[in-house]
């Protein structure tokens, strides 16, 4: 065990990104990764609707609580280790 | 449940797969294993059959890689995506890939297979005692040559069970050293190494040299992760340095000082702030075969399913003991069907023909001194039944070649076929007629190279025939084989005077002249026949290669073991239409 009580300062280890993406950027890139939004559709509608849209259409898909909004249990869903098939589309 | 759009599916149940590599994480026998139990959580529910070959295009073809692997569908590191597999079709549909920069154990943390020791290749026991101290991983302590070690039980003070680690200096694994250790210093392009690199590959496998130098005799392997190997990070699969230096302060453990994320993590060289190297510590892994039984499960055909305690759910969580649940039942019997059940009892034997005349002097003018000495039995005796056809059978109770022929037999008949013969295949012949006195069903028999005669296997009885004539029935345990074999399952002989004999996963060296197997023996089957399945059904020597049968399916290996064709037994061997 470390020898010390102090935290020390939470550093960037080399390999990983600078900075982890924001709830919304972890969003974006994970509706588009599995298919529940299209690179097209998302730079056509106003990104709030198409969003939400995509989030309720995840959220039934897995069985979560379809609010539409990025919540806890929907970031958490995200978080989670998965397998890389979308779940929508081909 | 879902399938695929189109619901795609194969158009053939008979499948086949090939594990083009193997993750560094788990003894290779532990991820075959997984594989298979894989399968038959599918196989269990369908008509479905899944066989494992070793060269070829499989139907579904493995393979372990990270980051970008060569299909356009990169993994991210550690965490995240976990696996994909493609939807049923020819080339890359079908396969299954699985990220590499993932910790793949059996779902509940680091699973080390020892190797050698006095174990039986049992997994180590952390922690365990050993003079009074408890250790968590595996040590080199109370050893001189720096070979790492475990128990496999609490205590080795008490239980005195011990193997050895996974470790280069103990073996390699792929490459095309035939699992040889590395040996260190290495020279490769020109640098000396002292350890395991990555250098000179894009996949960033760990690999060493198993010779003294790499640029003159290219001989290499992959390097088996060691129980302290990182994950992830800039050193995957390097080991844990410890104690390191991070910022100034020594650890001798993994911490997670450093992060936000809470994740442990160590370095793997003593100074992290000079040197920069790291990785995350060992956590309790993805279950290898959770995660195959699922992306098998698009491999087959079903897309992912809403249902959470679904198997075909997208998100991974460890379930201890695995039941398939009822969405993936229906969703998998949607396209396949529901399978047959059971395997069909056996029919009962055939009520027994009437005798056939059979010819009262030898056919066939032998010249050479053996046969002379011992005179081959018969000529070709009459079938009794032409009707009954070999082609029909599923399988065959013992396969074994006899002048040259392939002779098959099951419940009281047996076939001839011979490649130089272009009537294909002879029979049915009676075995009570040809060898008076065996039982219908016989589980092995082989010809004696030198005297021709010809030993047969029943159960744990053996007869051996000169002609006609017969000594026997004895008990196997006459011969040195003990309680400990079941079925001979089937014999190759091994140059003049020996021969070996299978049963399970074991084989014993029979010296024929003195009818005793030699000492050493048992010995394990896949020390020696690597790639062959230890479940084989029939074993025999044919034209001078090894054939190890199961269900269909042969794999032939030569006399340098290594496997070299899978074919059908009906199609390749007995060349049925």
């Amino acid at each position: 065990a470390p020898l010390h009580s102090k935290p020390q300062a939470v550093i960037t280890f080399p390999g990983e990104l600078l900075s982890a993406p924001s709830d919304v950027e972890l969003a974006e890139s994970y509706l588009l990764r599995f298919g529940y939004i299209q690179e097209a559709e998302a730079r056509r509608s106003s990104k709030h609707v198409s969003l939400a849209k995509a989030l309720r259409r995840m959220q039934k898909q897995l069985g979560l609580e379809e609010t539409g909004e990025l919540d806890a249990s929907t970031l958490e869903a995200m978080r989670a280790p998965r397998c890389g098939v979308p779940d929508v589309g081909g | 449940f879902l399938t695929f759009q189109g619901d795609l599916k194969w158009d053939h149940m008979d499948l086949t797969y090939r594990v083009m590599n193997y993750s560094p994480d788990l003894d290779r026998a532990v991820i075959d294993d997984a594989f298979q139990r894989a399968f038959k959580v599918w196989s269990d529910v369908t008509p479905l059959t899944f066989t494992q070959i070793y060269s070829g295009e499989a139907d579904i073809m493995i393979m372990f890689g990270s980051q970008e692997h060569g299909d356009g569908y990169p993994f991210d590191g550690k965490d995240g995506l976990l696996a994909h597999a493609f939807p049923p079709g020819s080339g890359i549909q079908g396969d299954a890939h699985f990220d590499d920069d993932e910790f793949w154990t059996l779902g509940t943390g680091l699973e080390v297979k020892t190797r050698y020791g006095n174990a039986n290749g049992a997994s180590c026991h952390f922690p365990f005692v050993f003079e009074g101290r408890s250790y968590s991983r595996c040590i080199t302590e109370g050893r001189t040559d720096g070979m790492l070690w475990c128990a496999t039980t609490a205590s080795y003070d008490a239980d005195k069970t011990y193997g050895f680690c996974p470790s280069e200096l103990l073996y390699t694994t792929g490459g095309n050293s035939d699992g040889s250790p590395c040996v260190f210093p290495f020279i490769f392009d020109g640098t000396s190494y002292d350890t395991c690199t990555t250098d000179g590959r894009s996949d960033g496998y760990r690999w060493c040299a198993t010779t003294a130098n790499f640029d003159q005799d290219k001989k290499y392997g992959f390097c088996p992760n060691r129980d302290t190997a990182v994950i992830g990070g800039n050193s995957q699969g390097d080991p844990c340095v410890f104690p390191f230096t991070f910022l100034g302060q020594s650890y001798s453990a993994c911490t997670n000082q450093g992060r936000q994320d809470g994740k442990l993590w160590c370095a793997t060289t003593s100074n992290y702030d000079t040197d920069k190297k790291w990785g995350f510590c060992p956590d309790r892994g993805y279950s290898i075969f959770l995660v195959a039984a699922h992306e098998f499960g698009h491999s087959l055909g079903l897309d992912h399913s809403s249902v959470r305690e679904a198997l075909m759910y997208p998100m991974y969580s460890y379930v201890q003991d695995f039941q398939l649940h009822e969405d993936d039942v229906q969703g998998i019997q949607y396209l396949y069907g529901r399978g047959s059940g059971p395997e069909p009892t056996p029919p009962a034997p055939l009520p027994t023909e009437e005798p056939q005349p059979m010819p009262t002097e030898a056919g066939s003018a032998s010249t050479t001194e053996e046969e002379e000495e011992t005179p081959e039995p018969t000529a070709e005796p009459s079938p009794v039944d032409p009707s009954r056809d070999a082609c029909i059978e599923r399988n065959f109770d013992a396969i074994t070649e006899i002048n040259g022929e392939l002779h098959f037999f099951k419940n009281g008949k047996y076939w001839i076929h011979s490649s130089f013969w272009k009537s294909g295949i002879r029979g049915a012949f009676s075995i009570a007629d040809t060898w008076p006195g065996l039982p219908a069903v016989i589980d092995a028999a082989f010809q004696d190279v030198l005297t021709k005669r010809i030993f047969f296997f029943a159960g744990r009885q053996f007869w051996v025939f000169s002609g006609k004539n017969a000594v026997g029935p004895r008990g196997i345990e006459k011969l040195g084989i003990g309680k400990e074999a079941g079925r001979i399952t089937g014999a190759l002989q091994r140059g003049r005077g020996k021969v070996l004999l299978f049963s399970g996963e074991h084989y014993w060296r029979l010296d024929v002249k003195v009818q005793t197997v030699d000492k050493g023996y048992p010995r394990a089957t896949d020390d020696v026949f690597t790639g062959v399945p230890l479940d084989a059904r029939n074993v025999f020597l044919y034209q001078d290669k090894y054939h190890f049968c199961r269900d269909s399916f042969y794999w032939r290996m030569t006399p340098r073991y290594q496997v070299d064709r899978v074919g059908y037994i009906k199609y390749d061997l007995l060349q049925c239409p």
